[in-house]
């Protein structure tokens, strides 16, 4: 076997590179698509209401409710999809 | 499934819908086929019907967009959201946006249609042999004009099937040219430009002028996406360039080197080390059929289903064999009822896009008009030369008019021995039937055809072998259509299509004949056939006429309608479009 080539990585300008991390990944999904109202709570409450609003997506998605970020739910959340929101409001 | 809050839905089921504007992705014909898929979706299993409108508002309004697109909620570039729409409503409600930043496709990599050339527009075929080399992408090769063309088979060498791709140097989509190439170098707000550009627009759009300076003629339009156009990078759609050199290395294709995602991606320059233009490579894209079907459920009253099979559910998935699911289907009928008989006896209105002709099995002529009721004796004075005649006999119930022909700018529609008078353009309502025998008393009750002669306004009138000639109120006639030099084998005259001052096209099967009407004889040269110089509509229309600069062929209760270039622009019902029901 030859030694493997070192692949180069190249930062390409303009690339939309979606450096968010999970946790703001998961708080933008849940409140784009009306899991999760965007009134900032207090800290306390705003734990209780994401996992609260997990396991609601995990539930519309058809996934394990959970109530975790795990990753069955981030995958879920990078798939392309629909924009209409799941929780009518 | 869920239906939206308050369970809102169209409060009628011959529902409209407009397309806006064209996604270059995909050929204009492609994408309207696809809409029209997509309502058959759920046409085939409710009593709703979809007819397509070409302007004014209609229910749904259907377009493309990027980011912020006009409404309250931008689309996010490639990926993450692919569309969006309204529930049922006024206004936005209704409508469906489709993402323009995506690749859209029929769900498996590019479709790119081919013009001209000699595949009669057949999609281009992936890979292909052209001189022993094999391509996964149109080529220029072996051209001196350098446009961009394909195989339609697999070996072009052994079949020799070809056509052109879409490209700038062949066409251009919506702008104010109709459709005419790009000119380059063009000039715009004092610069020259050698290829295609966004400058000047904030919606990301690629576009050109169609002579060679805009700022003085103002004349543009919208570069249609070649197959190797890039998605997203910072090239703005521009094609990929082979070869392109990465990191001093040549590449002939698309390559995922110096990326960790995998994706593939390409130069659109010589050179990517000197100029750092890239972009990503067309890759299986989004099938717009099946968005269009999903955004299509939520523009009629459905929301977001969890079940992971349902065409409702929020996430994208290709599907090859598509067909609705249980839940889909019980989610709709909750809204709208199933669908009332097995096979529509009338087809529904959804008028065949301009590629999609009408299925002619579907044409069932059964279905006669209900017979009407007496009508009630009308006591009040007549106003017109005729006297009006039962006014709820309703053109609109008539399958097939015996001839459809223009009088004094007027369009009339003739049947039975009565005739309906549409004047002007526009959506002037139809005047209710009047007899033929109290116009033109001399006249059999079926007419074949008829035309006015441009210089002298006479109106000549064809049945079976005969015809008349009428002057104002007088009239020469019957007479022998072999009087005028046709063949004893021609049993009626089918359409009258005018042709400058003193000739008459005279159609009859799937032959024409040219008349001077001054000499009253036939020119030589002809019969010609109806399909060698009017390609593209059915050769056993039992109609044809001329109304506003376009030529109309009919057959039964469909139109084709051709443009002065002898192309097909539109395939219609004489019902909904003409006669304006």
């Amino acid at each position: 076997w030859s030694v493997p080539l070192k692949s180069v990585f190249v930062t390409f300008p303009g690339d939309v590179i979606k450096n968010m991390s999970d946790t703001d990944l998961a708080e933008s999904y849940l409140k784009k698509f009306g899991y999760m109202d965007t009134l900032h709570r207090s800290g306390f409450q705003s734990v209780v209401s994401t996992s609260k609003a997990l396991k609601r997506m995990q539930r519309q998605l058809g996934l394990d409710e959970t109530g975790q970020l795990d990753t069955q739910t981030l995958d879920a959340m990078k798939r392309p999809r629909c924009g209409v929101p799941d929780v009518a409001n | 499934y869920k239906t939206f809050d308050g369970d809102l839905k169209w409060d009628h089921n011959d529902v409209t819908y407009r397309i806006l504007n064209y996604s270059p992705d995909l050929d204009s014909s492609v994408i309207d086929d696809a809409f029209a898929r997509a309502f058959k979706v759920w046409s085939d299993v409710t009593p709703l019907t979809f007819t397509r409108l070409f302007d004014g508002t209609a229910d749904i309004m259907i377009s493309f967009g990027k980011k912020n697109h006009g409404d309250p909620y931008p689309f996010d570039g490639k990926d993450g959201l692919l569309a969006h729409a309204y529930p049922p409503g006024e206004g936005l409600q209704g409508d469906a946006h489709f993402d323009d930043d995506e690749f859209w496709t029929l769900g498996k990599g590019p479709v790119v249609k081919t013009y001209y050339g000699n595949a009669e527009g057949a999609m281009c075929r992936f890979p292909f042999v052209f001189g022993g080399k094999t391509y996964t992408t149109c080529t220029s090769e072996g051209r001196a004009d350098k446009l961009p063309w394909c195989a339609t088979t697999d070996d072009y060498d052994k079949d020799g099937k070809y056509g052109f791709c879409p490209s700038e140097l062949l066409f251009t989509i919506g702008g104010n040219s109709d459709g005419a190439k790009c000119v380059f170098p063009f000039v715009f707000l004092g610069d020259e430009y050698n290829s295609c550009t966004t400058e000047g627009r904030n919606d990301g759009y690629r576009w050109c002028a169609t002579t060679s300076n805009f700022d003085q003629d103002k004349k543009y339009g919208f570069c249609p996406n070649r197959d190797t156009t890039t998605i997203g990078g910072n090239s703005e759609g521009e094609p990929c360039h082979f070869p392109f050199v990465f990191l001093g290395k040549e590449y002939d294709s698309c390559t995922s080197e110096g990326r960790g995602d995998g994706k593939l991606w390409c130069g659109t320059t010589s050179s990517y080390d000197d100029d750092k233009k890239w972009g990503f490579c067309p890759d299986q894209g989004y099938s717009l059929f099946l968005v269009a079907a999903h955004e299509f459920g939520h523009a009629l009253g459905l929301d977001h289903s969890n079940i992971r099979e349902a065409l409702m559910y929020p996430m994208y998935s290709y599907v090859e064999d598509f067909s609705l699911h249980e839940d889909d289907i019980e989610g709709i009928q909750y809204l709208y009822g199933g669908k009332t008989d097995p096979k529509p006896t009338v087809p529904q209105p959804n008028t065949p896009t301009t590629t999609a002709i009408p299925d002619p099995d579907e044409t069932d002529s059964t279905d006669e008009p209900e017979p009407e009721p007496e009508p009630e004796p009308t006591n009040h004075p007549t106003t017109t030369t005729s006297t009006p005649l039962d006014p709820t006999k309703d053109a609109c119930n008539v399958i097939k008019f015996d001839t459809i022909t223009v009088i004094g700018g007027d369009l009339y529609f003739f049947k039975d021995g009565h005739y309906w008078r549409k004047s002007g353009k526009g959506d002037s309502a139809l005047k209710s039937p009047m007899l033929i025998s109290e116009r033109w008393p001399a006249l059999p009750a079926v007419i074949d055809s008829a035309f006015e002669d441009v210089l002298t306004k006479r109106l000549y009138f064809f049945s079976g072998t005969k015809f008349w000639v009428y002057t104002g109120k007088n009239v020469l006639g019957p007479r022998s259509i072999e009087k005028l030099g046709l063949p004893d084998s021609v049993q009626k005259v089918e359409g009258a299509l005018q042709r400058g001052q003193n000739k008459v096209l005279l159609f009859s099967a799937e032959n024409f004949w040219r008349l001077d009407v001054k000499t009253q004889t036939i020119d030589k040269g002809y019969p010609k056939f109806i399909d060698v110089v009017f390609g593209g509509v059915p050769i056993d229309a039992h109609e044809v006429f001329q109304y506003e600069g376009h030529t109309f062929f009919c057959r039964d209760r469909f139109y084709w309608r051709m443009n002065s270039r002898r192309q097909v622009d539109r395939v219609g019902y004489v019902k909904y479009d003409l006669l304006k029901c």
